[in-house]
């Protein structure tokens, strides 16, 4: 087991929160995982990642969205107005 | 395309290599960004030209952290680089994370993968969600980069903007507001159809015509017509001949005194190389057909109403030769376009017809339209 699970799983928000406002364009001010029974905007944001790149569209951080935000990438956004 | 679809409005743009990363030397940069920029040249009318001072429509530069454009880099991994729309200023500069490591290989960070996707935003091109495209936010760590190649996405989307490349260097592209519409895209039912040039590869047949190719496969009834550029982009259009060495699994492109080497979609390094290497005299300027026969491995090249005969086994132009066309394959019109072999028959492209051969009883057994075998 991971020696600090919880301060694995807040790097984790950290990085889906950053990811998701650098290149989908997510409102910095959005609570990242206020759990809803339909989602939020952090879960469309989410699927529209997963869309983008490819990927099974879930809404849900599984090993294959967590791993493509991993890889090295362009900083140029996905989506959303470019400035 | 970036909101705006914004794009330059004139054809010859230049850059300005700013800094130097220290991964690697100079000279290495250099080439990975003009081969970089060539990768869009070839398939667009944008040319390039290089400068080392004052301002430049695309400034390239290496830099770590905040460096003063409010996008600061983050450190080694994550991003990459970043590159801005056509514009005037910053627009249209590319700017790499010299946190990374920069290779020519695939060992650390290939900056040639890098500067062609950033220089594909300098250019105007917004991320793909094509995954095959270079376009991809996603660096792909696999890129075999001996088969690298332009996505049709990338294409589409670059020509989209630019249009496509001059059919020659002697008709360049004026340039203008409106998207230029290229030469015009061949018709596999057009009556009069040519081809350039004709090839087998792996069991399949390529009918090449200017910047464009259809890709018979016996699997498929309907041929792929793709751009030569985005299988091979650093072939040219406008082939005159090519032919398939099914033994050494290589394809021979020729344009004018010049032949290249591909090997799927790998072009073979030493490549292009001069056609008197094969034992033409220095009369001969060009190829207009060549055929490779697997039975006897020999090729015949078609210059005007001659053709000479290569071994393929000694590696050497056969003595006697040439000959007339006319004396050894009676029936077949002098000028030749295109050849091929196939199911032990010879086939003979003039214009819009289409000889079949029978090399045995030496004489032509059907006579048939060019696109005969593009199922129109």
């Amino acid at each position: 087991y991971p020696a600090d699970r919880a301060a694995e799983d807040e790097d984790i928000m950290e990085l889906v929160q950053q990811y998701l406002e650098n290149y989908y364009n997510l409102a910095k001010d959005t609570k990242p995982f206020v759990r809803r029974r339909e989602g939020g905007p952090v879960v469309e944001k989410i699927r529209e990642m997963q869309k983008f790149l490819g990927l099974a569209v879930t809404g849900k951080l599984d090993s294959d969205t967590l791993e493509m935000m991993r890889k090295p990438r362009c900083g140029v956004p996905d989506v959303g107005e470019f400035t | 395309t970036f909101p705006g679809i914004p794009k330059w409005r004139k054809t010859h743009l230049t850059y300005r290599i700013m800094n130097y990363t220290l991964d690697l030397p100079r000279e290495a940069v250099d080439s990975a960004i003009e081969k970089a920029l060539n990768v869009w040249k070839e398939v667009t009318p944008l040319t390039f030209s290089r400068t080392d001072e004052g301002e430049a429509d695309i400034k390239i530069s290496f830099a770590v952290r905040d460096h003063g454009d409010f996008s600061p880099f983050d450190g080694p991994g994550n991003v990459l680089g970043h590159a801005y729309p056509p514009g005037p200023g910053i627009y249209g500069d590319a700017h790499f994370d010299d946190d990374e490591l920069w290779t020519s290989d695939t060992s650390g960070t290939n900056l040639f993968l890098v500067a062609a996707h950033e220089l594909g935003h300098s250019l105007g091109l917004f991320h793909s969600a094509d995954p095959r495209a270079l376009m991809y936010p996603v660096y792909n760590t696999l890129t075999d980069l001996a088969r690298f190649r332009l996505s049709q996405d990338d294409v589409d989307g670059i020509q989209s903007l630019y249009g496509a490349p001059p059919v020659s260097p002697d008709e360049p592209m004026a340039p203008t507001e409106s998207v230029p519409s290229g030469p015009e895209t061949p018709d596999a039912c057009d009556p009069a159809l040519s081809f350039d040039a004709i090839s087998t590869l792996r069991g399949e047949i390529l009918f090449f015509k200017d910047r464009h190719f259809w890709r018979k496969s016996f699997r498929t009834l309907e041929p792929g017509f793709f751009l030569i550029s985005s299988f091979w982009p650093s072939l040219p259009s406008g082939l005159d001949a090519a032919y398939e060495e099914t033994s050494k699994d290589i394809v021979f492109i020729f344009k004018g005194d010049q032949f290249w080497a591909i090997r799927g979609t790998e072009v073979q390094a030493g490549y292009p190389k001069g056609i008197h290497t094969l034992g033409f005299p220095e009369t001969v300027g060009k190829i207009d057909a060549a055929m490779f026969d697997k039975e006897k491995k020999k090729t015949f090249f078609f210059v005007g109403d001659k053709y000479w005969r290569f071994d393929e086994k000694r590696q050497s132009m056969e003595p006697g030769f040439p000959k007339q066309i006319a004396e050894d394959f009676p029936g077949v019109d002098p000028k030749v376009d295109a050849a091929f072999e196939a199911f032990g028959f010879y086939y003979f492209f003039s214009g819009s017809s289409q000889l079949e051969f029978d090399p045995n009883a030496r004489q032509v057994t059907h006579a048939l339209k060019s696109r005969s075998w593009l199922n129109c």
